[in-house]
Formats: C-alpha cells, sequence, structure tokens
C-alpha cells in the first residue's frame, strides 16, 4: 500500500490529506501549527507538530519508506527547498511541492522535486476565463490550442436535432456529452432537479434551450460555436 | 465593454486579474499592499492602494459601474464580507469571492456573493486524485458521478485499433479523442516532440503506447476501464 506524508496541512495540504484519506490512502501529516495538527489527527492515519526547518528533526522521522510526499508549506520557499532536498536524499520516490513563482519552481525542480503546482495561480486562471466566457462552465486544455468545454447551446441550435446542427462539419467541433437537468422526485417525494447525462448523443437528440453541451475542438473553433 | 475591479491581488487575485487583462479586458486591482500595487499598476489598467475596511473607501470610488468584481482576500473573512455587501448594495452585477470553509461560504452567500471559490481546496482535492490515479493527468466532473479524463492506454489495448478494443460495449465509456506526441522538426530543423490531437478517432486508429485518451463516462465505468 503506498505511503503519503503531506508537510504543511494549510487550505491546499489539508484538502490533499483528506481527499487522500477519503480515497483510503495511508496518509502521516506534519505541521508545526498545534490547532492544525490537532484537527488533522482526527482525519489522517497520523498528525504530528514538527518544524521540518529545526536541525535533524525529518531524519529522526523514517519517511525514507514514503512513496509520495506533498510540501504545502507556501510562506517560507527555503523550508519548502530544505524539505525537498532532505525528502529525496532520503529515497522518497515523488515530491510534489507547491510553488508561487517561476522562480521558485526553477529551484525546486533542480533540488529534485518530480512536480512543482501553482493552486492559486490555477484557480486564478481558471475564474478569469469562466468570468470572460460566462456560458463555459470548466475547460480542460488537452493540447495547447486543444480543449474541452461545458457550454451553452447556442441560441440558433436551440430546438434542433444534432443531426440537423451538423456541427461536426460546421465548426470543425464534436459534441461528446450533453448534460440535461430534469425534474426528478426525491425519496420524500419533492421535486428536485437532477442531472442526466447523455455520452455520445444521438444525432436525433434535440438540443434542448437549458441542455449543457461538453465540446472538443480546437479552441479556435469552440469559440466560433459559442458565438453562434 | 465590460469592466472588472479585483479587490486584493494575491496570488490567487492576481491570476484572474492578470488573465483577464491578458483577455483584452479592462481591470482596476485595489488592495493595500503598496508593493503588490505597483507591481500590478503595470500591467492593469488601473492600480490603486485601499485598505477596503477603512470608512466610506468604496463608496469614494465609484464602483457601481463595474460589471463584475472578484474578491481574492483570504486571510481577513470580515474584510470580505463587508466588501461584498457594499458591492452588492452599490449595484455590482456579479460578485465573485474566495472562501475557505463552508461557513464562509453560507456567510458570503447569505451577503450576496454571487459566486464562490475555494482555489486551494479544489486544487488540492485535484492533485490528490492524480497522485491516487498516476495515469489521470487531468479531469473535469461534467455531473456528479460523471467525468471526462485524460488517461494512458491501458496495457491491454495498446497495439488494437479502436474497432479492435470496442471500448463502448466493453466499457460503457467514450474514447472522444487521442493525444499522440509525435517528434517533428522545429524552424531550427532540430527534433521536438509536438502533440497532436485526433478529435473522434476513427475505429481505424490503432491505440499506441504512448498514446493519451480522453475518455468520458461513469466515474465507475472509467476506473474499470483504466485498470484494464
Ligand atoms: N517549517 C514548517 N514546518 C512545518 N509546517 C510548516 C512550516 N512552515 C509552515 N508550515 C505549515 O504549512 C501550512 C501552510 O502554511 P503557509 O502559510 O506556509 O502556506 P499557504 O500558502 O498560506 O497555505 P495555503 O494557501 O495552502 O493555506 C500551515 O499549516 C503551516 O503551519
Ligand atoms: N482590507 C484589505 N484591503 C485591501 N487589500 C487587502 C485587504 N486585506 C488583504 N488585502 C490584500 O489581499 C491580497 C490577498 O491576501 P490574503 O493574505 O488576504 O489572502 P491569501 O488567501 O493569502 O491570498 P492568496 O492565497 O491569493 O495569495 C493581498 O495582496 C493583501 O494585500
Amino acid at each position: 500500500m503506498k505511503q503519503y506524508v503531506v508537510i504543511g496541512a494549510g487550505r491546499f495540504g489539508s484538502a490533499v490529506a483528506i481527499t487522500l484519506t477519503q480515497k483510503g490512502k495511508q496518509v502521516m501529516v506534519l505541521d508545526k501549527d498545534e490547532q492544525v495538527v490537532q484537527r488533522m489527527s482526527e482525519i489522517v492515519t497520523q498528525a504530528l507538530q514538527v518544524d521540518v526547518t529545526a536541525e535533524n528533526v525529518l531524519e529522526s522521522l523514517d519517511l525514507g519508506d514514503m512513496d509520495v510526499a506533498v510540501i504545502g508549506i507556501g510562506s517560507n520557499l527555503e523550508a519548502s527547498i530544505l524539505t525537498t532536498m532532505q525528502l529525496k536524499e532520503m529515497g522518497v520516490k515523488t515530491v510534489v511541492a507547491k510553488a508561487t513563482t517561476r522562480s521558485d519552481k526553477k529551484i525546486l525542480s533542480r533540488v529534485g522535486a518530480d512536480r512543482i503546482i501553482f493552486p492559486e495561480r490555477d484557480m486564478g486562471v481558471r475564474v478569469a476565463n469562466s468570468l470572460v466566457s460566462p456560458t463555459i462552465f470548466d475547460y480542460i486544455q488537452v493540447s495547447p490550442g486543444f480543449g474541452i468545454v461545458e457550454t451553452k447551446v447556442p441560441k440558433d441550435l436551440q430546438g434542433q436535432t444534432l443531426g440537423e446542427a451538423n456541427v461536426r462539419s460546421r465548426f470543425g467541433v464534436d459534441i461528446v456529452a450533453l448534460r440535461r437537468q430534469a425534474p426528478r422526485l426525491d425519496k420524500n417525494g419533492e421535486s428536485e432537479l437532477k442531472d442526466t447525462v447523455i455520452i455520445a448523443p444521438p444525432a436525433t437528440e434535440v438540443l434542448g434551450e437549458n441542455d449543457i453541451l461538453v465540446v472538443i475542438g480546437e479552441e479556435k473553433n469552440i469559440e466560433k460555436f459559442k458565438s453562434t
């Protein structure tokens, strides 16, 4: 069973530790803040109060057996760098570290970090994109210039079937799924809106005003499709 | 032209402001930190040094014309709450606020925030998911229980054509795209790896060992598919 250690359980680190635990993984948490350790000790396998910058602290903990270490310290770059170096020297296979700037990233990868994450920056970019194109709920960049987006049905296409809309030849994009909210009765007999997802919808499917389409294609073709 | 104001240009807020500016939008930034204002004033339309919790500060700025406000303050919940209230009173159509806990979210939506973001938590969940399933590069949840993932070709399917693999009837998932790294010569004649994306790959396409598949389906079917 793979073993994980999360060092610095702030907003980012604690979400990593909690999600790993929910997926049934063994997780150790190290943090210098007593309250954080208190809270995490009720959730994860083991939580210890430790300042990782103190002398010989990491060596005294047998971390060499850990498969993955996630360093969630944001305010102290030196602590992230030293911790990355020590973990790689002790033989931890995968070290994931958080960074704020590109130069942080350069240093952390030079000292052995296997993966570097910019949590706040990446979410900032996503939020800005969704504000600029309010019809896009989420998108994933498959490759530079190619993406998948969830978007509302363009006005001109509402009421048409997929066959009539002929999206692939007109816009060069593909509709891979359709999400529709349909009222259903819950267990108390009250009506609630539930998502129904149709994967690879057939040509006969009629595009409704409130349907959400999952569309894949070149980003410039997606732009054209959205503004129809 | 839509006008945006970003209040609190920390790691998250500054990424929102920079991305909006790159997309050609007019962006005003408010922050109490002089260095932040200095840096942002070189990038956005206007940056002002302001403590939004000071009396009558927001009223004195004509923010009522703003279409969207993004509040990127994380360390001071009271500031986020008061700012949200004032902006909605002034008539700002969309207020997006950052939160850390579920109870923050409850308060912020009660006082009028239109959208609430948990940047660190959401990224923590994503990173943990990608650590648990290392073959998944990214995923987007289309609806509870339904997702799209990018994943490596399962060992058993490598070398088969899509027709032979018969993925839809065997696993109940759909392969919507295929990403393949192929060496190409760049403008200096040196070989580099470039992504080629094939949307809706034909049944005759052979699945290579290094191909990345973009797969959509119910999450439990995706799990089955990945572990073939
Ligand atoms: N030297 C250290 N040893 C152990 N834990 C540390 C150390 N430095 C910081 N931490 C812990 O790391 C966690 C993250 O805090 P920090 O303020 O460094 O980053 P942050 O970027 O604000 O975090 P986040 O945005 O994820 O909340 C905190 O819980 C803090 O107690
Ligand atoms: N009352 C205020 N008025 C104006 N700006 C503020 C106020 N309080 C905080 N800020 C600014 O908001 C930005 C975000 O800082 P804060 O420490 O509150 O959040 P954070 O969650 O650590 O941010 P991030 O994770 O995005 O870096 C900083 O640039 C800070 O100067």
